[in-house]
C-alpha cells in the first residue's frame, strides 16, 4: 500500500488545489511500480493551511507554476522513495521509452519492462540482458518495430536496428549492471511519446518478506 | 512484547541517508502513538490536527476493491466545507480494514467520529486511512481508545514520527520537502509517505 500526505502552508481554494494535483499524478505515483500489485487502499491527501500570505487565485501564474513545479517535486520525490523502499530492493530502476507513436504507447513498453520479472531478475542478478528488454516491448501490445528498436543500459546502446551491437563491450556493460542506481533506455524509432517511469530489481528478498509477513 | 513483535527488516540499501528535516507547516500538528492494533510495542497510528480555513485535494486507488477508509475519504471530499470547520487525519498501520464487508464502514465510522469528537470538528472533516493486513476487522476500539492520547501528543514537529507510525513493511520513514520564494515570505511543502510492496499505484 502507498499512502502518502503532503502538507503546505500556501493558500490556495480546494478546486485549484485538486487541479494542480491530479495533473502531476500521472508523473510521480503512477509512474512507479515495485511488484505491478496495486493496493486497495492507496490514498494522497494534499494539505493547503492557507497560512502563507500571497494567495493563488490564477493557475497560470507565476507564483502558480512556482508552487506546481514545487508540488511536483516532493510529489516525485516521494513516490521514488516508495520505489527505493520496494521489498527486497538492491537496484533503483529508470526506464525511459522515447519514440513511441503515442503516449499511451510509451506507457505501455515503460511499464511492460518495469514490471517484467525477468527484467526486474536480470537486474538483481547484474546481468545486461537486453533481450529481456526485447521481450518485455514485444508483448507489451504497443506498436513497435523489431528494426526500429534501440536499447540503452546507461550511457550505452546494447542493441539496435534488430541486432546486438556489434561491437559494444560487455565487461563495460556488467560492471555498469553493479551500480545501485540503473537506466534502461528503449528508443522505439516510431514517433515522439515518450514516458519514464521507476521500478526495482527482484530479488530472493522479496519472497522472503511476502512469505513471512501476512499483510 | 519483545516476543510479540517482529524483527525489524534491515534498511533498504537504496534508502535515504537520513530523514530530511521537514518544515513545520503552520496550522497542522502531528501526533503518533502505540495502540496494539496489530504488533505490541510499536507507534501504529498517527493524527494530523488541521487548524480551519484549509483546503484539502486528493488522489486515490481506482481498485473496484478499494478499502472502506478510501471510499469515505472520496465521499468526504465531494462534501461542502461547514463554515469554519477544521479537519483531521488519522491513519492506522497493522490492519487495513479491507474486505471485510459492511464492518469496514462501521470502523471508519467509529475512529473517524471519535476524532471528530475529541477535536470538535465535524465527522466529514476526518480522513482515515489504514494499512496492513487485509480481510480481518479493524479492532477499532484500540484506535479510539488512543485518541486521546494523540490530542494531548499533538505537535506541530511531530511529523517525523507520523511517517514512522504508518510504515509496514517499509525499511524507512519517508519524507521530503519544498520551498517557494514569495515577496510575502516562503510557501513551505511536507510530505510523508509510506510504501514499499503492493506498489503499482492506479491513482485518480
Amino acid at each position: 500500500t502507498m499512502l502518502v500526505y503532503i502538507f503546505t502552508d500556501a493558500k490556495i481554494s480546494a478546486a485549484n488545489l485538486q487541479k494542480i494535483v491530479s495533473r502531476n499524478i500521472g508523473g510521480s505515483f503512477n509512474a512507479i511500480t515495485v511488484d505491478s500489485d496495486t493496493s486497495t487502499s492507496d490514498s494522497l491527501l494534499v494539505v493547503a493551511t492557507g497560512r502563507a500570505g500571497t494567495e493563488i487565485r490564477d493557475l497560470r501564474s507565476k507564483l502558480s507554476k512556482e508552487f506546481e513545479a514545487a508540488l511536483s517535486d516532493v510529489m516525485l520525490d516521494l513516490a521514488k522513495q516508495v520505489v527505493r523502499d520496494g521489498e527486497g530492493a538492491s537496484k533503483f530502476i529508470e526506464v525511459r521509452v522515447t519514440g513511441a507513436e503515442s503516449d499511451v504507447d510509451a506507457a505501455k513498453v515503460a511499464f511492460a519492462i518495469a514490471n517484467s520479472p525477468l527484467v526486474k531478475t536480470a537486474c538483481a542478478g547484474e546481468d545486461a540482458n537486453w533481450g529481456r528488454v526485447v521481450a518485455a516491448v514485444g508483448k507489451s501490445g504497443a506498436k513497435a518495430d523489431r528494426d526500429l528498436l534501440k536499447i540503452g543500459f546507461g550511457d550505452m546502446v546494447l542493441a539496435e536496428k534488430g541486432w546486438r551491437v556489434p561491437d559494444y563491450s560487455e565487461a563495460a556493460a556488467s560492471a555498469y549492471m553493479k551500480n545501485k542506481e540503473l537506466v534502461i533506455s528503449v528508443d522505439l524509432g516510431l514517433g515522439k511519446a515518450a514516458k519514464t517511469v521507476w521500478t526495482c530489481d527482484l530479488t530472493h528478498r522479496y519472497i522472503d518478506i511476502n512469505a513471512d509477513y501476512r499483510s | 512484547v519483545a516476543a510479540a513483535v517482529k524483527k525489524a527488516h534491515d534498511v533498504s540499501p537504496l534508502a535515504p541517508a537520513a530523514f530530511p528535516a521537514l518544515p513545520e507547516i503552520a496550522g497542522v500538528s502531528f501526533a503518533a502513538t502505540a495502540a496494539g492494533v496489530r504488533y505490541a510495542g510499536r507507534t501504529d497510528v498517527m493524527l494530523a490536527s488541521i487548524a480551519p480555513g484549509a483546503a484539502i485535494a486528493g488522489a486515490f486507488t481506482t481498485s473496484s476493491t478499494r478499502s472502506a477508509c478510501v471510499l469515505d475519504c472520496q465521499a468526504k471530499l465531494a462534501m461542502t466545507v461547514p463554515e469554519g470547520a477544521g479537519a483531521a487525519i488519522i491513519v492506522n498501520s497493522g490492519n487495513a480494514n479491507a474486505f471485510t464487508g459492511a464492518q469496514g464502514q462501521t470502523s471508519v465510522d467509529a475512529v473517524t467520529g471519535a476524532v471528530a469528537e475529541a477535536l470538535a470538528i465535524p465527522a466529514s472533516r476526518v480522513f482515515s486511512s489504514s494499512t496492513g493486513v487485509i480481510g480481518e476487522p479493524l479492532p477499532h476500539e484500540r484506535i479510539v481508545e488512543a485518541i486521546g492520547a494523540l490530542k494531548a501528543g499533538l505537535a506541530p514537529a511531530g511529523i517525523e514520527a507520523a511517517a514512522r507510525a504508518i510504515m509496514t513493511t517499509d525499511t524507512f520513514p519517508k519524507g521530503a520537502t519544498a520551498e517557494v520564494a514569495t515577496p510575502d515570505g516562503p510557501i513551505r511543502i511536507a510530505g510523508i509517505a509510506k510504501g514499499s510492496g503492493m506498489i503499482a499505484p492506479n491513482m485518480a
